[in-house]
């Protein structure tokens, strides 16, 4: 059987994938036939929220905030659009494909990345959620634990923050253990 | 973390990424899917890679463009995958990586190293749709 036209993506999304699928089918011949289909595919798991570890609502960071990083790639002119630490536009990939097709930029972050989606008429909003806000209050109620400090003084360990640099340490002694990585924990 | 690639009758290759990246990440912290040749990479001429797992990690060493330069070389996707792991493993102990590479034929082989990549049994899934099949789940083992 013929391998090509083919959608791959890492985790068991479906609905992602039937989406680009249905997509790759549905423009076949077109130009910009595989830009479609994985901007498509990939919007669909944002809006889902696949495992809470896509788009917004999900593993909010130390302060109680959730952000989005997304990329994408053209494997034929090798431009890229790229979005890191967005955090009020919650169609990260859309931004992304924006800073491809309307920048000579490949990497737009923070504040700048989401004044760049704002004028590009996407909407303003909070990407957190009562999900994501109860993560983060348990979090704190347990001491922020885990965390990904390191040689800095309260100890990390057993408090929170905020944290000073510590001036002296053990290189060895110090290290700090990772957050556990799983389906609905990872980038 | 979603990386997703397409690629159409005639070779031409995009992929993508989107994530809301780790828990509890100190503020401004940008994980791996916004950087090229980490969680992703494409070119037409050899095919794509893209990757999923711990950011802070995969970031230092541009995993998917390690799998596509590979390809270029010569390797297949399944031994290019294998040069990824075992370069991170040369100097990480303790990671998680999930990594698929595809050629621009659409023959592709996913590797998956940590336990924390696992959903099933220890295995580590991914879709694939490709002509003359649905929409499938596939597993490897971690």
């Amino acid at each position: 059987a013929p391998l090509l036209p083919m959608v791959i993506n890492t985790w068991n999304f479906p609905e992602a994938n039937e989406e680009a699928w249905r997509l790759l089918n549905l423009e076949k011949g077109g130009v910009g036939q595989t830009r479609s289909a994985v901007v498509g595919g990939i919007s669909i798991c944002e809006k889902l929220q696949c495992d809470m570890a896509v788009g917004y609502g999900g593993n909010p960071d130390e302060r109680g905030d959730t952000s989005l990083d997304a990329l994408l790639m053209d494997g034929g002119t090798m431009e890229v659009g790229a979005v890191g630490d967005l955090r009020r536009i919650k169609s990260a990939i859309k931004v992304a494909q924006h800073v491809l097709e309307h920048t000579l930029h490949t990497l737009l972050v923070g504040d700048g990345a989401d004044h760049f989606g704002i004028a590009m008429r996407f909407q303003n909003e909070s990407l957190n959620s009562d999900e994501s806000m109860a993560i983060w209050q348990n979090w704190t109620a347990h001491n922020c634990q885990p965390n990904f400090w390191r040689n800095v003084y309260p100890d990390p360990r057993t408090s929170c923050g905020p944290y000073k640099p510590l001036t002296t340490w053990d290189a060895n002694a110090t290290l700090s253990e990772r957050i556990e990585i799983g389906p609905d924990n990872h980038d | 973390t979603i990386t997703m690639a397409a690629i159409d009758e005639e070779g031409y290759i995009h992929v993508g990424t989107s994530t809301n990246g780790l828990r509890h990440t100190i503020s401004g912290r940008v994980g791996d899917a916004s950087i090229p040749g980490s969680a992703a990479y494409a070119d037409n001429e050899v095919g794509a890679a893209m990757t999923t797992g711990d950011g802070d990690i995969l970031m230092r060493f541009l995993p998917s463009l390690l799998a596509v330069e590979a390809m270029r070389a010569g390797k297949t996707p399944a031994e290019a995958v294998e040069l990824v792991i075992q370069r991170i493993r040369k100097h990480q102990t303790f990671f998680d990586v999930a990594i698929i590479a595809v050629n621009r034929l659409g023959t592709y082989a996913v590797g998956c190293y940590g336990t924390g990549m696992a959903k099933n049994n220890g295995e580590f899934g991914y879709m694939v749709s490709s002509p003359g099949q649905p929409v499938r789940t596939e597993w490897v083992p971690c």
